[in-house]
């Protein structure tokens, strides 16, 4: 379902080039359960943006649902991002002035859901990652952990058929951690591609496949 | 070097009243090595940030050296936190319009430094970090874990005797990890006292003494 073709990204700073990804080849088929992992400035976040179809490659072809995406226009990028991914983001990126529930409904308003519904879907994605009395606080009222549960559930609030979530567990404990690893697999069970960054070998570990990133090159693909 | 007697920090929402931290007591000696551990929303964040002179407790009082934090002046406060404690944020805090080396060299100007001293302390802090090659770049052109180093790194500057460091392993691969623990063991051997909140138990097996939070409260300190 998702194919990077000799796919690169490149940032030039002055006279210096950086490779964040250099000529990655890589295909994830429908329904997988993969940990892209690697060592601090490997790429891992670059790829995930790229798939997310968040930012363009500066070579190479990025191929979702066998459509190529640089082929596509801006409605039908909008509908994959808003639709057919969700992004868990690695700093979270909540909205500052809106609550926790404004913030996982978001999302909902693309599908075009009346305002009860999308409060109600709302409620429960943040019931599922255990914030049910903590809807009405704004991000600055919340821990990071809790910040990191509500970019998960806005992230699922849509059922998206697949999942790109950047170190979902990085900023919970081991006991919240393995309750939002529960609810990947149960996703995941669904039929939903799910696409994991992570530095924690027990998250990895669940997965079935482990994609090792290096210096923006795979280094490991098992 | 640090007490916390009855120490508690409300947050009242309308006709509700969240108790971050309830009625804690602690003492920590100087030049312990301690982890702060517990589920998220705890009150980990909230109990380093009283700590650190950064928030002040609805109840109780916080002393740091014997003196009464709610009795210093604001000249004493701005001594305390940017000479004598280094903090590192668990959300980062860098400095968006400045790049890594400026971000770092912040604390310098407290201390007085001229210009060309600040910018060496600063580039040797980066080296330290195994950032040397990522100065010129800004926080929005850097990965997660790099920006967590840098946050190290500026925490770290000043060369404070309180180290408060929330999660400073959070973002980082297990191999750049060991060199940042290592990194602490190296301060904390040279007599300063080291506080660090962790959900990873690799870390926490690594401090002599820890600190577990549930609901505000300390349920367990061994
Ligand atoms: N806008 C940018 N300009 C220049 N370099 C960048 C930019 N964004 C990222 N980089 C560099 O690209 C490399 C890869 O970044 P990326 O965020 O993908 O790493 P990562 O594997 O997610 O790391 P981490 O585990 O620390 O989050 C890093 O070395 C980073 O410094
Ligand atoms: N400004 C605020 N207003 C209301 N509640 C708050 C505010 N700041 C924090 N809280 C609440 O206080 C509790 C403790 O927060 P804290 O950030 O200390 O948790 P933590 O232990 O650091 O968690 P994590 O491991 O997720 O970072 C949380 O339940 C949070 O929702
Ligand atoms: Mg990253
Ligand atoms: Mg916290």
């Amino acid at each position: 379902v998702i194919e990077l073709t000799e796919v690169s990204r490149y940032y030039y700073m002055g006279e210096f080039v950086i490779k964040a990804l250099d000529n990655v080849n890589v295909r994830i088929g429908t329904g997988e359960y993969t940990a892209i992992m690697g060592p601090s400035g490997s790429g891992k976040s670059t790829m995930m943006h790229l798939v997310g179809c968040l930012d363009t490659p500066t070579a190479g072809t990025i191929y979702i649902d066998a459509e190529d995406t640089s082929a596509l226009n801006e409605e039908d990028l909008a509908y994959l991002r808003n639709a057919k991914i969700g992004f868990v983001f690695q700093q979270f990126n909540l909205l500052a002035k809106m609550n926790a529930l404004e913030n996982v409904m978001t999302p909902l308003m693309y599908a075009g859901y009346p305002m009860r519904r999308r409060k109600e879907i709302a409620e429960n994605a943040l019931e599922q990652v255990g914030l049910g009395d903590r809807m009405k606080h704004r991000p600055n009222e919340l821990s990071g952990g809790q910040k990191q549960r509500i970019a998960i559930a806005r992230a699922l609030v849509n059922d998206p058929s697949i999942i790109l979530a950047d170190e979902p567990t990085g900023a919970l404990d081991s006991v919240t951690g393995e309750q939002i690893m529960d609810l990947f697999e149960k996703i995941n069970s669904q039929g939903k591609t799910v696409i994991m960054v992570t530095h924690d070998p027990e998250v990895s570990g669940r997965c079935k496949r482990v994609i090792n990133l290096r210096d923006g090159h795979i280094a490991e693909d098992r």
